[in-house]
């Protein structure tokens, strides 16, 4: 960026080009740069330098609208469901929420519930072990529903502070498997009325437009209460939640930034937006 | 949706039957806004239009009756020229022992698609023997086991006698290593075909990118694979470029076609590395493989 001239063409098009690139899509690109132009006209901003100060603190405000941090339940065991599409990274990002609540001294107690996929029980009971923590399991092919509901049981009977359920990975267009959610929703919220708790929809940042589909879709079967933002550590800058956070207010909660069960933090809007303007 | 768009663009921009800049120009800005939704780098976006511009500007769109029409078909044109490989044979297997190599971001499908490969290859009448090159992420060497004896039980099923995919692992062994001591184990087993899963990698992780490297070295692959999701946004264009460059790639899976995802990656990807998509992954389960066709890609994309 040239700073400190006046705002020109060239330089909104350099700009909208950058936001595209970092996956912000078309339309929300549009949408921030008409408000840089008013903003120009009305005489808010004159210089470049106020520009980019400017967008930065509207994109900073618009990722910090809704609370950031994860809602622990004060009386009984926090229960957190976990979805997303094939890949997206949910099995290792439960190991990391897990290493983040065990070093908060929090007895943590994960629910198996890919039921479906080869060696999927194995991964995170490995991930457990890792830890030092309890799994619920079930043989392969048995019902996610049922696992969630005896890992909710095992929760209560050993006072679990926080029990995290993984969930096999699916489309957001597989209607059965939506339904699949539902259930397994409905059946946590039998067990614990406010269950679950938190429900975190895992998004690969490397995915593009698709991503605001997912959410609508996955949101529409289970409402996500926060986005976990993986592999960040990549090149790809996960725009696309400016437009989940404009069209379906979902506040992203957490990034990962690795493969290691460290390899987490919990989302800071200022840092996030530095990095998507970089 | 982008048929909407094209629907549009026919009937609006070129409705007075005339064609001039100003509707060329509309032409084309509504192509950019439908491929950058779609996912497509804006970096190629920017190459294709300006390709489809010159075309349409030039006497073909004049004389056309239908100018609407020509336009689109234009557009369409260009997207299967840049797609499209002459390959009739998706996988050409000419030697005793062929070796395939499996490479990617972390997640994108890589360990799914050798299974599909297998199968795709034993329905072919091969002996594939899969290799377990993954010892980081936890159980992947389990997970290549379980497909490999999940597609031997299937096989067995279907021919009415038994059939065994092999799966070679050493996991106290580095990567390249593994590979390396698969090839004689295949020619010991008298297996045709070597499958090698590496794992996940990040593009900019020099010491993982030096391993593929590596295993490339030692086992002279007739065929390396680059498997990407197809929901992949503008990142594909980086990505496919620094694998290609580092360890030159022969072809691209795009994998999870079974979404809503446009697949803009798909051009991104032809048009940085010139490496044609050869398959698509369309499911979870083994026979979940197609082959890649350049025309319905471009269906795809363009809605
Ligand atoms: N670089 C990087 N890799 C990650 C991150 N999160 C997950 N991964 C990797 O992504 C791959 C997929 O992760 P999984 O946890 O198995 O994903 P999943 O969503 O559970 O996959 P399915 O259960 O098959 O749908 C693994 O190789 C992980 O190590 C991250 O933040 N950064
Ligand atoms: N729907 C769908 N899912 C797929 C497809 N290909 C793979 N998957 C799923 O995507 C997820 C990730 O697949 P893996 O084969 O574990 O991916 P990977 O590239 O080996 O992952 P890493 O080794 O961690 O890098 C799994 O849940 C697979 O079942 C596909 O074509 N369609
Ligand atoms: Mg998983
Ligand atoms: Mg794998």
């Amino acid at each position: 960026f040239q700073i400190g001239r006046k705002i020109d063409e060239a330089f909104l098009e350099d700009l909208e080009e950058r936001l595209i690139m970092a996956d912000v899509g078309l339309d929300t690109t549009k949408y921030l740069i008409d408000a840089l132009k008013s903003s120009y006209k009305d005489k808010e901003i004159k210089e470049k330098d106020q520009i980019l100060t400017f967008l930065k603190e509207n994109l900073k405000e618009r990722l910090t609208q809704k609370g950031n941090e994860l809602k622990l339940n004060e009386d009984g065991p926090t229960v957190i469901l976990v979805i997303g599409v094939n890949g997206s990274g949910k099995t290792t990002s439960i190991a990391k929420l897990a290493h983040h609540f065990v070093q908060q001294d929090k007895k943590v107690l994960l629910g198996a519930g890919d039921t479906f996929r080869a060696a999927a029980i194995d991964q995170l009971e490995i991930w457990a072990e890792r830890i030092g923590i309890d799994i619920v399991k079930h043989k392969m092919g048995s019902d996610p529903a049922a696992v969630a509901f005896d890992a909710v049981q095992a929760a209560l009977s050993r006072e679990s502070d926080i029990i995290i359920i993984d969930t096999a990975g699916r489309l957001h267009t597989q209607k059965n498997l939506m339904k699949e959610l539902q259930k397994i929703h409905n059946v946590l919220k039998k067990k614990i009325p406010e269950a679950p708790h938190e429900v975190l929809l895992i998004l690969d940042a490397t995915i593009g437009q698709n991503a605001i589909t997912q959410a609508e879709l996955f949101s529409a079967a289970t409402p996500i209460t926060g986005i976990f933002l993986s592999k960040l550590d990549g090149t790809a800058k996960g725009g696309v939640v400016l437009a989940i956070q404009n069209q379906l207010d979902i506040p992203v909660k957490f990034i990962g930034l690795g493969e290691k069960c460290e390899d987490m933090e919990a989302f800071d809007s200022e840092q996030f937006v530095d990095a998507l303007l970089s | 949706t982008l048929s909407n768009k094209f629907y549009d663009i026919k009937n609006n921009f070129f409705s007075s039957g005339k064609i001039n800049e100003k509707n060329i120009q509309d032409g084309i800005k509504a192509i950019e806004e439908a491929l950058i939704n779609a996912d497509v780098n804006f970096r190629v976006v920017k190459g294709l239009v300006k390709r489809v511009k010159e075309k349409a500007l030039g006497e073909e769109l004049i004389k056309s009756v239908k100018p609407g029409d020509q336009f689109v078909q234009i557009v369409h044109y260009e997207l299967v020229e840049l797609m499209k490989s002459d390959d009739e044979e998706r996988l050409p297997i000419t030697k005793d022992l062929t070796v395939i190599m499996m490479v990617g971001l972390q997640g994108s499908g890589k360990t799914t698609t050798c299974g599909k490969l297998a199968r795709y290859l034993i329905k072919k009448g091969h002996r594939p023997l899969l290799v377990a090159a993954d010892t980081q992420r936890p159980a992947a060497i389990e997970q290549l086991k379980v497909l490999g004896k999940t597609l031997g039980e299937q096989i067995s099923e279907e021919r009415g006698e038994d059939f065994e995919v092999p799966v070679y692992s050493a996991p106290q062994d580095p990567p390249p290593k593994i590979c390396k001591d698969a090839i004689p184990i295949a020619k010991e087993n008298n297996n045709d075909i070597v499958i090698l899963d590496t794992a996940g990698r990040l593009h900019i992780d020099d010491a993982l990118m030096d391993e593929l490297l590596s295993i490339r070295k030692k086992t002279k692959p007739d065929h390396v694979f680059f498997v990407m999701d197809s929901m992949t946004g503008q990142n594909a264009f980086d990505s496919a470029k620094i694998f290609n460059e580092q360890i030159n790639i022969d072809g691209v899976v795009l994998t999870k076609l079974d979404s809503d995802a446009k697949g803009g990656a798909a051009l991104s990807i032809k048009e940085v590395t010139g490496k044609p998509v050869k398959f698509v992954g369309v499911g979870e389960k083994l026979d979940a493989l197609e082959e890649f066709h350049a025309d319905r890609m471009a269906n795809r994309i363009l809605g």
